[in-house]
């Protein structure tokens, strides 16, 4: 399989980092 | 019932597209954590925001909830546009989500600050501007002639970006993206959930001196 | 036509929809690259597939195409229905295909292994899986009682995951996730786009003495 164009696309490999960023802002913020 | 964080951007597709059919919806924002609300929702918390139907019909994530209580002419009312409304939404999830939460999250306080991952994000959203300016330079709204869930996760999915980072000079050269922007949230069925959105002035920045991490 | 790279699992989806529609489609993987390509669908090749209808309709990106070759069974009867596939197919896009990338494409050589990143995919995908297992262990299929949407692009997502990384012991406790997959791929209107689908035996590992990058 070739990976060439795999390795062009854009992956959110943080993604999971910013979830939680998210999820804790919006909980901290709501008490 | 809607459960959700109170004035949670994820929330809001669901919320304005409610107010375009009508359906009543009840907003809770607790208690998110306890057993008796993981038990109910297999998918837990990290799938806020969740909705009930009176019937007892679940269903999770923003984009789905607000397509269930849209009405028909915001879905799409022929099988192409409903296919345009789909490609905007998986937009506006895919590519434009990522780099706002990127750029505007450390500004917030919520994630910390990486000078070249901002960069990176904001390089990336004006792409994405880019490609709704060319659009949006002949088109009033995303699919057909009045408002979407297209338009409605576009502009919600911008809403942080919009009033947080893209100062004056950051929104240069992408007039139209601006003028359906600014269309969208003085619809009436747009403000009675976002209220008035001041388009930021001067961008917010995230703390130079704060601990900077590699991604 | 659908222009997309050759054995791309992003067209996945639109294919085995067509399979089920009967539209015809004629697979175009060159020129991607070309100005001529790239002047005619303004998101570029970044937004590979992209489809073309004989009308000279346009559409961008895997999950809006097969909404637009699908039978209306595929894409929910009903509105809960339709709601559910929406639902499911965010839900490969946002919770799956990170966690997939992130885990498989350094096997494969697409991306650098990152040993952190890698462990917390797969930690994440075990979460996913897990959701699945509950609801897959009191339903056929994700929504409603055959295929939809919902469970071509949710497989379509766990595809390199399941060739590629999920060996028998990353297998085990997933044994109607599992169960799930194979009664999906084994369709013949999934078969005739998917050809025979291995499931790992061995989990192929990223070269740990290539360089690692901090993502």
């Amino acid at each position: 399989m070739s990976a060439e164009y795999l390795a062009q696309e854009k992956i959110w490999f943080d993604k999971h980092r910013y979830d939680e960023a998210e999820r804790q802002y919006y909980e901290r913020m709501n008490g | 019932t809607l459960y959700t964080y109170p004035n949670y951007w994820r929330s809001y597709p669901a919320l304005i597209a409610a107010q375009y059919s009508g359906v009543q919806i009840n907003i809770v924002s607790e208690p998110l954590e306890s057993d008796a609300f993981l038990s109910r929702f297999p998918f837990g918390k990290t799938q806020v925001p969740v909705f009930e139907g009176e019937d007892g019909f679940q269903i999770n994530e923003g984009t789905a909830i607000a397509h269930y209580v849209s009405p028909e002419s915001l879905r799409g009312s022929c099988l192409q546009d409903s296919a345009l409304v789909q490609q905007w939404v998986n937009f506006a999830n895919s590519e434009i989500v990522p780099s706002v939460a990127t750029w505007v999250y450390p500004t917030l306080g919520a994630a910390d600050y990486n000078k070249q991952a901002t960069e990176r994000a904001r390089e990336h959203l004006q792409g994405v501007l880019s490609v709704l300016e060319e659009h949006l330079k002949t088109h009033t709204f995303l699919v057909g002639e009045r408002v979407t869930l297209a338009d409605i996760s576009v502009v919600c999915a911008l809403l942080l970006a919009y009033t947080q980072v893209l100062d004056p000079p950051q929104r240069e050269g992408y007039g139209s993206v601006t003028r359906w922007f600014c269309t969208c949230v003085q619809q009436p069925q747009f403000s009675q959930v976002l209220g008035e959105v001041q388009l930021c002035e001067k961008a917010e920045l995230a703390s130079a001196t704060a601990s900077e991490m590699d991604f």
